[in-house]
């Protein structure tokens, strides 16, 4: 494993710790968004059908267990906690699920390495991921004044995406034969997503201000 | 084997 592919998988868990840090601390999920944390739970539930099948190594199974109790965890958190589920913002959350899931699912049926169940649904939790942040855009987009903890998770999302393009380039010219155009292609979709968002994200730390996007 | 490299990632 590369420092690029180990520092985006940190930066990945470091997000999910500033979220749950937020949702468990504060007892707040205001700025997030419901639908995309439901979107990254189908995203690890059939991206990590392969923790039955195959083994890789600790450090990988301990990961995809992490990232898939934590997601569940956080979509419990924000439907069903007491306090938590208060500061949801239901009324601007409005992202459609099928919008994305449907067309996601369609294109795994026609691009995929084989037609088996594996192979189709890890092709969908590929595409699912590369679009699940988008209702957590928007979101951000009609909240406008976003808290720190919220523009650090989707910063540390985007900086996870950004080194894993990096980790793909290191591995590219380090092993032989490393070609795999599902995962790049759609993991380069998801992270030109953020580009928006960090450029914003850089004018206000340059300003030492809050992080506020454009109407 | 070049078919299942990415599957060592998350």
């Amino acid at each position: 494993m590369n420092i690029f592919r180990l520092a985006g998988d940190l930066t990945h868990l470091a997000s999910v710790l500033v979220l749950l840090l937020k949702i468990h601390t504060i007892k707040s999920c205001a700025g997030i968004s419901l639908k995309t944390q439901e979107l990254y739970a189908i995203v690890f539930a059939t991206r990590y059908l392969d923790l039955f099948t195959t083994y890789i190594s600790l450090y990988n199974t301990l990961m995809k267990l992490i990232f898939l109790g934590s997601s569940f965890s956080i979509v419990w958190y924000i439907r069903k906690h007491k306090i938590v589920r208060r500061s949801y913002d239901k009324d601007q959350d409005t992202f459609r699920h099928y919008f994305i899931v449907l067309p996601c699912f369609v294109l795994a049926l026609i691009i995929h390495e084989k037609f088996t169940v594996r192979e189709v649904l890890w092709a969908f939790s590929l595409y699912l991921e590369a679009v699940a942040i988008l209702p957590q855009l928007v979101l951000l987009q009609r909240t406008r004044n976003i808290d720190n903890l919220t523009g650090q998770y989707v910063f540390l999302l985007g900086a996870y995406r950004a080194l894993y393009i990096l980790n793909w380039i290191y591995r590219y010219f380090t092993e032989p034969h490393f070609v795999h155009w599902i995962t790049w292609i759609s993991g380069l979709v998801q992270t030109l997503l953020y580009a928006d968002f960090f450029y914003y994200y850089f004018q206000s730390m340059k300003n030492n201000g809050k992080l506020q996007l454009p109407a | 084997n070049p078919k299942t490299a990415a599957k060592d990632e998350l």
